[in-house]
């Protein structure tokens, strides 16, 4: 939530922009949005209509570049990279940032070898700097970092942007989600029921089992 | 209207010390009303001292029969029940901490002390008895507080009590109908010798416009800490020495059921009843620990149910 | 609104809460453990 609220301003800021600019100044506004150190999220600039239009022209690879940071990783970038601009230090970083993203997406407990991999770092200790400096004190991650078993626990994640086709899935889920909790106080709800039910026959033995000792004592008596 | 509480006529408060109604009713104050601040620091206080007895005072006003509890103070002390006079050590401490109190602005005065039980429930032991009757001779209008932090992990509301005690000699005309609470063995002789020396009061709680806003706002912040905090995991020590308390007292208790095999011929139904009440109390605790078990069981059961059972 | 979706989706992400073996053998002890202080209970009410 404090992600997005950070970044909300600065969403509006470049999406204004984009709105304004076309051609080779749009591509100079993508370079400078997916370089910004509090920006992580990019599908509001890419619905631009201008941005869209960007398709099948001279510039089109940066509205490509535009989608690697939007649902990329650094890996994927890599492998594509003939086809990309050159990164500027500032958009590795980035991407960077956003490949633990995606690696925490499906896994909570991330591997150190696993992350170097991804990530190109070569020995821990900068690793553990690039996580606490550049992941964690940024916002986007909160988590333990555990050096016995070299693996980085993942509590909270930044969402990025949503890929075409994600969002059946997370219906689904929060479906899921729903009817396990209606489910749960139904339950609670029969329980509650059910202890009312018992503690009224409870009772009503109790005063039986005191009458018919009443009676047994009149008659000893 | 609800914050007028918080208005301290000092000519009221003057006049009220100088009637001493008390002095011909030892059973004069019935109520007491605690501020949400004061029960939040208190109960705080206490949960820091962890299995240690701590203590501390309350500052505050009386309205009538109400003693009016507005905020509360640590002293440097601990261990209360392990020592006559644990309060001597702090003297200096209040008087200090009461004087300053006045210059900041603050007027209301010392109505009473609170101190903890951890664990062994809301009453006074004989050393708590003697202190408090002091204090309501020289310091009226003075209450006891006593709070039990362990328990109030374990039942999940604050378990806390508030007293005064009867002069010296006093017999009060009824016998007042207090809440259960398990003592254990090894404090129950304390108990019951002095149980009858003083007498709880009600307590109500208020608090102000700004704290019910502060509150929602501490809400916000601490509910997950609430939400995974759970009694059976962080209580696991007081709950392994309730039962222990228990296996005692059932031995107890069939000791005492042994020994009165031929005395019940003839001892009659005046020993029956004692032992019944005694196997009856043995069920209620027993029943407790099982209860509060069930409750920890059944929020930590609803969280997996909640937050373990969905998955992407 | 890609900003909801976001955050719904961290939200998503983060279930289950729990997910290790040894949190199931430490829940499930705990629940018998419950369990039996019931039992006991039910002993000493009898």
């Amino acid at each position: 939530m404090d992600i997005e609220q950070k970044q909300a301003e600065h969403i509006d800021y470049f999406v204004k922009q984009a709105s304004n600019l076309k051609g080779t100044a749009l591509s100079t506004v993508i370079v400078e949005a997916t370089s910004h150190p509090s920006l992580f999220a990019f599908s509001e600039i890419i619905a631009a209509s201008n941005v869209l239009e960007l398709e099948g022209t001279e510039n089109s690879a940066s509205l490509d570049l535009l989608r690697m940071f939007a649902y990329g990783t650094w890996s994927e970038y890599k492998s594509a990279a003939d086809r990309l601009p050159q990164l500027v230090p500032d958009q590795v970083l980035k991407l960077k940032q956003l490949t633990v993203l995606t690696l925490a997406e499906t896994n909570k407990v991330l591997p150190y070898d696993l992350l170097m991999q991804e990530l190109d770092v070569t020995n821990v200790r900068e690793l553990e700097d690039f996580l606490i400096n550049d992941c964690m004190y940024v916002g986007i991650v909160r988590g333990k970092l555990d050096q016995l078993r070299r693996c980085f626990e993942v509590q909270f994640a930044a969402g990025r942007d949503l890929r075409p086709g994600q969002l059946g899935s997370m219906i689904q889920t929060l479906a899921n989600w729903l009817s396990t909790s209606e489910n749960l106080l139904v339950s609670i709800q029969e329980k509650i029921k059910w202890a009312d039910t018992m503690s009224e026959i409870d009772k009503k033995h109790k005063k039986e089992v005191d009458e018919r000792v009443e009676e047994v004592k009149k008659t000893l008596s | 209207a609800s914050d007028s509480i918080f208005f301290y006529d000092e000519a009221a408060q003057a006049k009220f010390q100088q009637e001493k109604p008390w002095a011909n009713d030892p059973h004069y104050f019935k109520r007491v009303k605690i501020s949400a601040l004061a029960l939040l620091k208190m109960v705080v206080h206490a949960r820091s001292g962890g299995t240690i007895e701590v203590m501390g005072l309350m500052q505050g006003k009386t309205d009538r029969d109400a003693i009016i509890v507005m905020d509360a103070f640590a002293l440097p002390v601990e261990g209360t029940e392990t020592r006559v006079n644990a309060q001597a050590d702090a003297y200096e401490y209040m008087v200090d901490y009461s004087q300053t109190n006045k210059q900041a602005g603050r007027l209301e005065n010392v109505v009473g002390w609170y101190h903890s039980h951890p664990g062994y429930g809301c009453w006074l032991s004989g050393i708590d008895v003697s202190t408090q009757m002091l204090n309501q001779q020289y310091q009226e209008p003075f209450l006891a507080v006593v709070i039990d932090p362990t328990r109030t992990v374990s039942a999940g509301k604050v378990e806390i009590g508030a007293f005064r005690t009867y002069p010296e000699g006093y017999k009060p005309p009824d016998e007042p109908v207090s809440e259960y609470q398990t003592i254990p063995l090894n404090k129950i002789e304390d108990f019951g010798v002095h149980c009858k020396q003083y007498y709880a009061l009600d307590i109500t709680y208020f608090k102000s416009s700004l704290d019910c806003h502060l509150l929602d706002l501490l809400w916000n912040k601490y509910w997950v800490n609430t939400l995974s905090s759970s009694p059976l995991l962080g209580n696991g020590d007081y709950v392994a020495g309730q039962i222990s308390d228990l296996a005692e007292k059932i031995e107890q208790a069939e000791n005492q059921l042994a020994h009165s095999r031929f005395g019940s011929l003839i001892g009659g139904p005046l020993r029956k009843k004692e032992e019944e009440s005694q196997l009856t109390k043995i069920t209620r605790d027993s029943a407790k620990i099982t209860v509060e078990q069930v409750h920890g069981l059944m929020s930590q059961v609803i969280k997996d149910i909640l937050f373990n059972s969905v998955r992407q | 609104e890609n900003s909801l979706l976001r955050q719904v989706s961290s939200l998503l992400r983060r279930l289950p809460a729990i997910e290790s073996e040894k949190f199931q053998d430490d829940f499930l002890m705990e629940y018998n453990d419950t369990l039996l202080i019931t039992y006991l209970a039910m002993f000493t009410n009898c």
